[in-house]
């Protein structure tokens, strides 16, 4: 899956 | 959230803790650079504009929201408060950091998910954080010397993207994630803070060390 786009760390 | 990745936003968070604590406990603010922590400010304010647009979790949002209010409560500090201006050492601190914004800049309009404001800006705050403590560096090599308060800064935002590396790896084998911009800017930081650590060794804990009968 993809979750590059994610942006979850700080 | 794996271990390696609390462990890294804590040292982040220290660092920050360790920062305004000596600032208001020596009501100094000398041997920090103005300029990086400027760059701080941009970088925050850039990178975590979707906290309007996107929920990630309370965690995320809370320290999203400690590191815009503290970077900019430490430029106040500077500038207004325990005002370096009428010290020399702010001379010191003459990095142009024109090259750097332009740089980030020129690089996140490449180098982008998606060609919209908000993963240009994303990407752009990537590339100004990996290189923003470059001011607070050369401040360093031009004093000669470190004192515990940088070092310890330093050390800890050092440690803080140490600890990012093996999340990456972590996150790539058990989540599939992989983000690599995130991780590229994150590697030259990370090398950044290992060359300053390098140069500091050298010159100053061997040298110190060398010095003693």
């Amino acid at each position: 899956k993809n979750t590059a786009n994610a942006h979850d760390e700080l | 959230m794996n271990i390696f990745r609390i462990l890294g936003d804590l040292s982040h968070l220290t660092s920050i803790i360790i920062l305004l604590h000596t600032i208001n406990t020596n009501k100094s603010t000398t041997g920090i650079s103005l300029k990086t922590q400027i760059l701080y400010v941009i970088v925050f304010i850039t990178r975590y504009l979707d906290l309007f647009t996107k929920f990630i979790s309370v965690y995320n949002t809370l320290m999203k929201i400690f590191f815009i209010i503290s970077s900019v409560y430490i430029v106040y500090l500077i500038q207004y408060k325990y005002s370096q201006k009428h010290m020399v050492k702010q001379d010191l601190d003459n990095f142009k950091v024109e090259y750097l914004l332009a740089g980030s800049l020129l690089a996140s309009l490449i180098f982008n998910y998606k060609f919209t404001p908000l993963e240009i800006l994303w990407s752009f705050s990537l590339w100004l954080e990996s290189v923003a403590i470059l001011p607070q560096l050369m401040m360093l090599t031009r004093t000669g010397e470190a004192d515990m308060l940088t070092t310890n800064y330093i050390f800890c935002l050092g440690l803080y993207r140490a600890f990012y590396i093996p999340n990456w790896f972590y996150r790539y084998f058990a989540e599939g994630h992989f983000d690599k911009l995130a991780v590229f800017t994150g590697l030259i930081q990370t090398l950044l803070y290992s060359d300053f650590f390098y140069i500091y060794y050298k010159n100053v804990i061997q040298a110190r060390s060398s010095k003693l009968p």
